[in-house]
């Protein structure tokens, strides 16, 4: 099982539909600063459903929608879908490749917002996005994705916030 | 609940050991409990001999040094419950050439097992790459996402 | 109390804000108190625009967007009161090459009033220096250190 | 004034007397990961006298004295020179060079140790040191000296703890 395409939506900075292919191996992401690399994570983590947008950098989801940048006015939407090949069956899904797709959108003015979640175009919940992947050890708050800070966080740990990680994951 | 940390505890500790050995290329790192016998008292200590000198506490090693003890510590946890695809972002930080080097060794050893996908700005880490994606942002605030070929684009980034 | 408070943060506003564009070559930056009538209620909050962007939250912007936010931030403070040394140890952590540049332009503007040591293990930097101390450790774990050319060196260690 | 002279006798890493000269400009340092660059930037502030052991990495005074490294045998004292350049007079001391040394010897088993202070070889108190070079512009907990992770620590802080940063400075 692998990731094999992320499909973004006026998510953060992909303020166009982009569609990113991943191959399996060993694939390395490079660019300036400000070019959306780590958009690129927030973007799987928010399909995952993270405990809080603040790992986004986000202090709330509406944040995640596309704002405009330099000229254009902000949208009122954003989704995200990952693509997984699922030939093995390690998700409990009868097909080859399983779509989780999330939505945010805009509902009236203010911060108000709604949220969608398909699997392979239909309407679902979160708890089921968290359940078919978890069978599938993929999390959100796990430790296979490392975001940029990370280790430095665990280098600042006291010796009793690190005895809590091993506690988390028992 | 005890016996439930003492196992992580067990296994974690054993892969951190091995996983340091391997990408310091014969440096020696420990993790252990303050208190063995009653795990809630008392925290989780690492320690650290990076080749040539003495086992110290990770608070005193070099900027470097830290940083690739806190990246054993990640991978041993990832090692005690594998994933099928893995995500890191810029884990080089104050990384030297070496080092950030033997990181990406071990990440292609565990890519025949797994999917990485790795961000980085250094052609120490990139050339490892079987593929890469290159994120640049256009004059008008828009991302855009590209197949880079190794020998152009790269080289002008990552410095 | 308050006014020393408030004095304080006026210069340091104002200095912040020039740096940030000399510093991004056009970028915008703004510090203010969330609160400006009583200043102990709130506290100081950062927003910046990388050029061709929106004016965010510090907290929202990228790695080396935060830490160039940062750097200026240290760079305001150091302004408001000046010292005839300073020391710069990694501070081009997550930048990016023509980041870590901009900061080492700044830095050796400003070295014709101050005495300034620079650490840095990137060519990016060190190429501002007038002159480079190289330090290693030897097998025995003892520190060495010596005049480097810039030439050969350098260019080895600073990727 | 420009500092001209860092003088280290088993320090850290420094398990050698080491005269490092220093010239005004702009010097850069570098050098592999656990080399010595911070442990150079450790030596200026044990001289300066910082408030806590802990930002030179040492859980007390005592581990700042050379361990030995790989082979040998750990030292009983530690002792670090700055030598000022004062040809201009901001350290108000009429002497063009002023030297402030620091001193930690080991006294006993266990980890008591006496300290030691000398300006220009005469014995000192720690006051006469940050009364000196305060008047210079030159402080120990000052930000003239960007340590390793400060622009991390300063980029992790909320927006009350940067208040507190410029109250500290009032
Ligand atoms: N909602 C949004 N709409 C438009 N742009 C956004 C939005 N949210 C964030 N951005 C922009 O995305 C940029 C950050 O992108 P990202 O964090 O992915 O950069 P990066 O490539 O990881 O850079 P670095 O190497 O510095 O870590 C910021 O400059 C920010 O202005
Ligand atoms: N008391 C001591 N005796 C001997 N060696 C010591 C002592 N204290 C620290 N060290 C050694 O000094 C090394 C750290 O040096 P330092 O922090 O200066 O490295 P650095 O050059 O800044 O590296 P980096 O680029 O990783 O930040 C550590 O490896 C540690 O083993
Ligand atoms: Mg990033
Ligand atoms: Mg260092």
């Amino acid at each position: 099982m692998y990731l094999k395409k992320l499909d973004l939506e006026n998510f953060k900075s992909f303020g166009k539909k982009t569609i990113i292919e991943f191959k399996k191996g060993f694939t390395g992401v490079s660019g300036p600063n400000g070019s959306g690399k780590s958009n690129i994570s927030d973007a799987i983590l928010f399909v995952l459903g993270p405990k809080s947008s603040k790992i986004l950098r986000a202090q709330r989801l509406t944040d995640l929608i596309f704002n405009g940048g330099k000229d254009r006015k902000p949208a009122d939407y954003c989704k995200v879908s990952l693509v997984f090949d699922n030939s093995d069956r390690e998700i409990p899904v009868d097909s080859d490749e399983v779509t989780f797709t999330r939505i945010i959108k805009k509902s009236g003015e203010g911060e108000d917002y709604n949220s969608y979640f398909y699997i392979n175009d239909e309407k679902a919940k979160l708890q089921d996005f968290t359940s078919l992947l978890s069978r599938a050890k993929i999390f959100a708050d796990g430790y296979n994705i490392v975001q940029q800070g990370d280790i430095t966080r665990i280098v600042e740990m006291s010796p009793l916030e690190r005895r809590r990680i091993l506690e988390e994951i028992s | 609940k005890k016996d439930g940390l003492l196992s992580v505890y067990r296994a974690i500790k054993e892969n951190f050991s091995k996983i340091y050995s391997e990408i310091t290329n014969g440096g020696e790192a420990v993790m252990y409990l303050e208190n063995e016998n009653d795990p809630f008292e008392g925290g989780l200590v690492i320690k650290a001999r990076p080749k040539g000198k003495k086992m110290i506490r990770l608070e005193a090693l070099s900027g470097g040094e830290k940083s690739l003890t806190a990246l054993t510590f990640i991978l041993a946890i990832q090692q005690y419950d594998p994933s099928p695809f893995y995500l890191f972002d810029e884990s080089d930080m104050f990384l030297d050439g070496y080092n950030a080097e033997n990181m990406a060794r071990i990440l292609k050893e565990n890519s025949n097992k797994a999917q990485f996908i790795v961000v980085s700005l250094r052609r120490a880490v990139l050339k490892y790459s079987d593929n890469i994606l290159g994120v640049t942002i256009m004059p008008d605030g828009i991302s855009k996402v590209y197949e880079e070929t190794y020998t152009e684009e790269v080289n002008t980034i990552g410095q």
